[in-house]
């Protein structure tokens, strides 16, 4: 399978709901500099459950789209929905993950299919597509290529035991 | 634990090489890796070494930004060939190569997108011309936020 | 201690808004410096912050890999303009820009160059072809070697 | 005034004796990956007293040129000539720094216009012209740039000290 579209909900800079895609197997993301392009990037990471670390945020309430100069909106939400296409069976799976503020504390929810499931069942799920996001050894983020390879011995090792 | 690490580690080091030749389209180029501890290799380190085209042995990390970047990719590769994951993303992994580094990571990208989905941002037309199809994006100034064009490629094809 | 201090702090966060807008070509950019500790400030830090043109305020960290580049290369000329040095080296600098960056970075540094000496690598020809003169690095395989050829580019000036 | 040549001689990748110029005031220099374009403002940092471990080398054997895979030979010493051309005076000054290995330890030689001098007094000759090599604010190696831009607020402080 691959990912055949995404939907993308006032995450990051990309304010209300916007859908993009199709995705082909050799997709390109261009555009200049600042337009949006890693933000892309993090919105297929966040829907996969990488941490908001990775993500270049320091709290969930960053990754909620918020205009240049302005403090967060208490009530606002973000979504990011990705569906996937399965090659053989033909059908699609909608993989969702949005954050709610509740007491002006942000969660985060993880749908299937338009079902909420916990987070266990929908990593549980991601693994049977061959998503294992604890490996993360499919995404690389702007400017860490280079360490990749210049990783000490110790780190590699550690890297081969987590996919093993 | 030994068995699950040596099955990992012995598809991996049989890998490297071949994809490292791929990448750089040159027989003369080696990449490997080597255990420090054979009777418990994950209690000890792993040592990556790559051998650019025509040159011979060099520490890691005597390697140029370049040689770097083209080694890590091939490192990347080879572990997806025993833990296969359905797509990359790469961001802007082209930065540090040349002109010539920029067609051979194109090239191997595209060949590996037949049976892996590969999304790559990329600044360099000579990379992202080799897409089935672009995803531009642009800051709208009216609206203040990111916005999206796509475009299919695959029409404009020869 | 503290003139010292203020008479350096001073001079740098007076240039480093016209600069950053002589560099970005647009005057809805910002840049400046703001002490944290405004009686000892050499015990506290220093904030920097950047606005790239038509945006608004945001936290540096929150900027694009470009757009750190720019704001970083506007910082670095401000301290010059207190401290001169009578020359810069700059390795790859532009490896996040896009093209339009690259252009306003090296009609930036081709002015500069009037008064001190910019030694710049890069591997895009949209920023080397605006230098005087080129020096071209190969590897000589048979000696095992770097060797160099120079060009001088006031030559071939219209 | 400014730099007007360089005389390499085996440093890192460049074998024997090469003189490199006569550079301009904007100068670039380009080639592949690999060919030698960061070894080359390694020996201008070198030349001007930076340390070691800014030229990615561990030690200062690790400077001198060796050919792939071959041990480095103990007799092999390496030099570094600045020609500074100083625009009122219209004078030559040549700044050297050079490698020479005694009993299988490597020390450095510093020479003003072919004259050995103590490394003080060398770096004073550098201020004089207005290369402050403690502050570095002129050179930006490979992949640092951005790193600049990020530093904390406390960085930033003792960035501002050391050249205050
Ligand atoms: N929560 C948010 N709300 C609104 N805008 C945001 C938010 N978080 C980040 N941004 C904006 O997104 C922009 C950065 O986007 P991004 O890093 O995706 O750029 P990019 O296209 O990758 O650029 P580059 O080519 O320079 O890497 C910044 O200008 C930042 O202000
Ligand atoms: N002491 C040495 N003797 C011989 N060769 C060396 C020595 N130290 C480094 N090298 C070689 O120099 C090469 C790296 O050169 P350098 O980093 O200058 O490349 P570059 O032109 O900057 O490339 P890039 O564009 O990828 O950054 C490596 O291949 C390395 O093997
Ligand atoms: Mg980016
Ligand atoms: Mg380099």
């Amino acid at each position: 399978g691959y990912i055949e579209q995404l939907e993308v909900e006032n995450f990051k800079s990309y304010r209300d709901r916007q859908i993009i895609g199709p995705f082909k197997k050799f997709q390109s993301i261009i555009g200049p500099n600042g337009a949006g392009k890693s933000n892309l990037m993090d919105a297929i990471s966040f829907v996969l459950g990488v941490k908001t670390s990775q993500l270049r945020g320091s709290t969930l309430a960053d990754l909620i789209y918020r205009p240049d100069g302005q403090q967060l909106d208490p009530n606002a939400s973000c979504s990011i929905k990705l569906i996937w296409f399965n090659e053989e069976t033909r059908e699609d799976t909608v993989f969702q993950r949005r954050i709610v503020q509740k007491q002006g504390k942000a969660t985060s929810e993880y749908l299937i299919d338009a079902e909420t499931v916990k987070k266990e069942e929908y990593v549980d799920a991601l693994k049977n597509i061959g998503v294992l996001v604890k490996a993360r050894n499919f995404l690389v983020f702007q400017g860490e290529v280079e360490a990749i390879a210049s990783q000490t011995p110790k780190e590699l090792t550690a890297m081969i035991e987590t996919i093993a | 634990r030994y068995t699950l690490f040596m099955s990992a580690f012995d598809k991996i080091s049989k890998s490297i090489d071949s994809i490292y030749k791929k990448i750089t389209q040159n027989n003369s180029s080696r990449a490997y890796l080597t255990l420090e501890n054979l009777q418990e290799p994950y209690l000890e380190g792993i040592k990556f070494n790559a051998i650019p085209p025509s040159k011979r042995f060099r520490d890691m990390e005597q390697l140029s930004g370049g040689e770097k970047t083209v080694a890590a990719l091939a490192l990347l590769f080879a572990i997806h060939s025993f833990r296969p994951s359905p797509f990359f993303i790469l961001d802007e992994v082209d930065a540090a190569l040349d002109a010539g580094n920029v067609a051979n990571v194109a090239n191997y990208i595209q060949e590996r997108s037949e049976d892996l989905q590969c999304i790559v941002i990329s600044l360099k037309d000579t990379f992202y011309s080799k897409a089935r199809a672009l995803v531009g994006i642009y800051k709208d100034q009216k609206t203040a936020s990111s916005s999206t064009l796509t475009l299919d490629l695959e029409n404009y094809r020869d």
